[in-house]
């Protein structure tokens, strides 16, 4: 069976396309067929695996009825890793996509039948543009577990409501009633801030056990890692940044049954 | 005359709202009359501010076609600084906007009405959500200047050419000829660390004097500020992010004619 998680948050700038290729990355090192899917116009995720944003790459043709998924699986050079790359027109699918009643649920559909393949994988990551509008909502409605990244930061912790709230939202009213929370991970945490412990402390306290134990710590290094096109685990696995990913995967693969 | 400036980069996480705040903030202590508009559904720069997001205060209305913008228009409880502020609905605005051929002056036109009024102030700034869809194209159609904040990492460096094609479609394809670039702004600058010098280095080679003398470090205190509903000039004036900021406010206030 395939499991699907949407890395989702409509604030900007909070470690989702870094744990997407993180995570990915480690269960795919631990042996596990893991495809990601760059559902970004942005394109962070394919160029910070060293790939291009190649146009009539994405999933933008399929959304809108041209071809299916499987044809936009692109290999990334990784064992057991592969992706389905953003390109710049993606942006268009936010206008282009709302008329039918359906268009909430394309994803939904072209992952179905990617699922039923042979090629199926053990695990699909979507990274998630920063915004509460047709492509992450496409990524919620076809996801099993919605993985919100929350940075240690004030201006974060405001919009840690609204993505819960979306969640309720497309199960409450239908459309996706099955959307399980795989859980909030803490990211970008310095230790010498004040402020990030009382971050820590308050969305522990409230959220309790949908809080994984793992803190991501703020590490230089996360941030170099794309800038060679390489993931974390490639560029240098000791670091404080690399440990903390790989301790992450084993936690949420236990949480969504990746094991 | 009034100046509009709109503060935009579809990377989220980049400074958008702390720069249009505190610019604003910083334009308001020099006697200048600022008008701030929170044109994101998030609405981090309304409670930054110390205020509430309240259905049906936004732009919501007006840009569907309910009302005008002065009626939105509130005080802040500061001199010479008042806002319109956000609310969740104002994201359905990506999607119910689009249909006639002049969705994307929308915002350009409650402006036009605005600035004959006798309250027109001397500047407005507009803070943009994450994005390069319809509320952000409504912005940058309706400035008379795009100020672009980049983070000082790697994938910030990304994005950048993207809202720069943005603003040269937008004067080329003939929907705003007019829009005038003020500048980039290099913010979250962290000298310990090799990679931002790096991409100080990049940015300033390849754009030249686009790119704002002023740098923002990285400084705490900037990220407590909204957590206390207070601008960075009330929270801690003597922060190395108040003077950055108000050395900003100076440069960018002679390059947009605003002294
Ligand atoms: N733990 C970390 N320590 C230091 N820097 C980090 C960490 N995680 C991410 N970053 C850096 O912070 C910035 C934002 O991270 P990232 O791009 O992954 O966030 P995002 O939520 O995907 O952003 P967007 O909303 O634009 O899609 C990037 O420059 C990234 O390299
Ligand atoms: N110079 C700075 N030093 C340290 N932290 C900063 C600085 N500027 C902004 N921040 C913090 O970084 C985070 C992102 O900044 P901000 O929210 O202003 O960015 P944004 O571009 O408006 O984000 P979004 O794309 O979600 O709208 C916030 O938590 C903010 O407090
Ligand atoms: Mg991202
Ligand atoms: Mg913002």
């Amino acid at each position: 069976p395939t499991t699907v998680v949407a890395v989702a948050n409509q604030k900007g700038g909070v470690g989702k396309t870094t744990t997407s290729v993180s995570l990915a990355a480690a269960w795919a090192r631990l042996g596990k067929d893991v495809l990601l899917i760059d559902l970004d116009p942005q394109g962070n995720t394919t160029s910070g695996l060293g790939l291009e944003r190649a146009s009539g790459g994405s999933l933008y043709g399929p959304l809108t009825g041209e071809g299916d998924l499987a044809s936009r699986v692109v290999a990334t050079g990784r064992d057991h890793l592969s992706l389905v790359p953003s390109e710049r027109d993606l942006v268009a699918a936010e206008v282009e996509l709302p008329g039918d009643d359906e268009y909430l649920l394309r994803l939904r559909h072209l992952l179905a039948t990617y699922r039923e393949s042979e090629d199926a994988p053990d695990a699909v990551v979507i990274d998630c543009p920063p915004s509460s509008t047709v492509l992450s909502l496409n990524a919620l409605s076809a996801a099993d577990y919605l993985l919100v990244t929350l940075q240690c930061e004030y201006l974060a912790m405001e919009g840690l409501g609204e993505i819960l709230r979306l969640r309720e939202d497309l199960r409450s009213g239908g459309t996706h009633p099955g959307l399980e929370l795989a859980g909030i991970v803490l990211t970008m945490f310095d230790s010498r801030t004040r402020l990030a412990s009382q971050v820590v402390e308050e969305v522990r306290e409230h959220l309790g056990a949908s809080v994984f134990g793992t803190l991501i710590p703020r590490n230089v290094r996360l941030t170099e890692a794309p800038s060679f096109g390489q993931t974390i685990f490639e560029y240098d696995r000791s670091s404080n940044g690399a440990r903390a990913y790989a301790r992450l995967a084993e936690e949420v693969g236990s949480r969504i049954g990746l094991r």
